[in-house]
């Protein structure tokens, strides 16, 4: 990544932006829904927020334009450049101009108005071109880039973050108080019945539960769980991660993702990693974990792969011999595959799509059957 | 004239070159007139700011990557510091 010259940058946390007028191409809800979705994607890995005024100057000013245009810098017709923006200042500085003569569209049979959109206003916010080719503030626009799934590059994460530091940790940073505003999670909706985990691990007596490139974490003493980009606390942690657990005497938590494992202490990912699963004495025929969990009196963690789970011995740092064995035998009642597992009150919790089996270790079986997203008092 | 159409495509090849490079990499205005001169050092060196900036092959020349990259939309912010 660059920064303008100069290092251009918001002195203040809370910015305003005006959509001056609108492109024909598209209804107007769904440009306005494009900005704050495009602003969100800075706001979430920034403490920086955004509110939009109707009228006045605002910080950042957004425009659809052709040709001349009022600022020496005239627009080209169809194709070419898309838009241009100036970094943080007074005036025109901030602003995002857009060439109308494209033929801006919500999705990616044109010019997809959100991709550049975001792009736009990381030069509002004070960076400049990346001359990485997977960032978001790369000069070319991409059309093929999944919109479902889009996430900033760390190379554009690392940038913002350069010039305004990482989101505070105590707030789940609400950036665009909009009625869009539950689209920060995509399409994760905490209380959706048909919620599933890709991960769930204990932290410091909290309980991140990993979806995709975000988590939520729940602290038992407060009802309603915190959301956050990974990346925000981690920004080396791929997304999507497959398990994750914590050895409580090492307050160290092991997040897997593929064959690869990374170890993270509070906010910082330890040295050294990420290491190969096979470090850790798997055979080459196990290519990634479901999930994971340590016992921490007994000093073991249990890796769970497909129906099958290994024993791993945390003081001889070695895989236990007899393994791996079915997890049906030895966790009756846990029967299919496992998305996640974490232990709390002595129960041990197993994740299966939506479905929650709460286990007691000692009566090995299982208690009760609840709903994944039980933990979140939807 | 009139060119031969490869001629022709080479010409609008390179106009258009001159033209990204104006726009986004500063190439000066007064080596404008490299379409007769492109390999004068001031044009080659343009060229590979642009190719190692946009992670193409740095060649020094407009081969077929790069015309492809240079053709595609982008933003019109210069990648190269004002």
């Amino acid at each position: 990544f660059s920064t303008f010259p100069g290092t251009p940058k918001w002195t203040k946390t809370h910015l305003t932006y005006r959509i001056v007028n609108y492109t024909l191409d598209l209804p107007r809800d769904v440009v306005d829904s494009a900005i704050e979705k495009a602003l969100r994607v800075w706001a979430e890995v920034t403490p920086l927020t955004f509110s939009r005024l109707q009228e006045g100057e605002a910080d950042i000013m957004i425009s659809f334009a052709v040709r001349e245009h009022g600022d020496f810098y005239p627009f080209d017709g169809p194709g070419a450049v898309l838009a241009h923006a100036y970094p943080p200042g007074p005036g025109i500085n901030g602003d995002a101009h857009f060439d109308d003569d494209e033929q801006w569209t919500d999705d990616t049979t044109g010019t997809n108005l959100f991709l550049v959109a975001a792009h736009e206003l990381g030069h509002s916010l004070g960076l400049f071109h990346s001359a990485n080719t997977e960032a978001l503030m790369y000069p070319v626009y991409k059309s093929a880039t999944n919109l479902a799934r889009f996430r900033l590059s760390q190379d554009d994460v690392d940038g913002i973050q350069s010039l305004y530091g990482p989101p505070p940790p105590s707030s789940a940073n609400p950036a665009v108080p909009t009625k869009s505003a539950p689209q920060e999670s995509g399409t994760l909706d905490k209380c959706d019945a048909a919620l599933s985990f890709d991960a769930i691990s204990t932290l410091r007596g909290e309980i991140l539960f990993f979806k995709d490139r975000h988590f939520w974490r729940k602290s038992l003493r407060i009802l309603e769980p915190g959301f956050y980009s990974i990346s925000s606390f981690w920004p080396s942690l791929p997304s999507g991660i497959d398990a994750a657990y914590e050895v409580i005497s090492k307050d160290t938590v092991f997040i897997f993702k593929g064959h690869e494992f990374w170890a993270i202490r509070g906010h910082e990912v330890q040295g050294g990693y990420p290491r190969s699963i096979h470090t850790l004495g798997f055979p080459a025929t196990v290519r990634k974990i479901d999930a994971a969990i340590s016992d921490k009196d007994k000093k073991k963690t249990y890796f769970f792969v497909e129906d099958k789970y290994w024993r791993f011995d945390e003081k001889r740092r070695s895989m236990e011999p007899g393994f791996p064995r079915k997890i049906a035998e030895d966790f009756p009642g846990v029967d299919s595959k496992v998305d996640a597992v974490f232990e709390a009150f002595g129960f041990y919790y197993f994740f299966s799509g939506s479905s929650q089996f709460e286990f007691d270790p000692n009566a090995k079986k299982v208690t009760h059957v609840l709903k994944s997203n039980s933990w979140f008092l939807c | 004239y009139p060119l031969d159409r490869a001629a022709k495509d080479e010409a609008d090849n390179m106009e258009l070159l001159e033209r990204y490079l104006e726009n986004f990499y500063n190439l000066k205005k007064d080596v404008k007139q490299f379409v007769r001169r492109k390999n004068s050092s001031p044009v080659v060196n343009k060229i590979q700011e642009m190719q190692k900036f946009l992670g193409l092959e740095v060649t020094g020349k407009l081969d077929s990557n790069t015309l492809e990259v240079i053709q595609k939309p982008r933003c019109g912010v210069p990648d190269a510091g004002q």
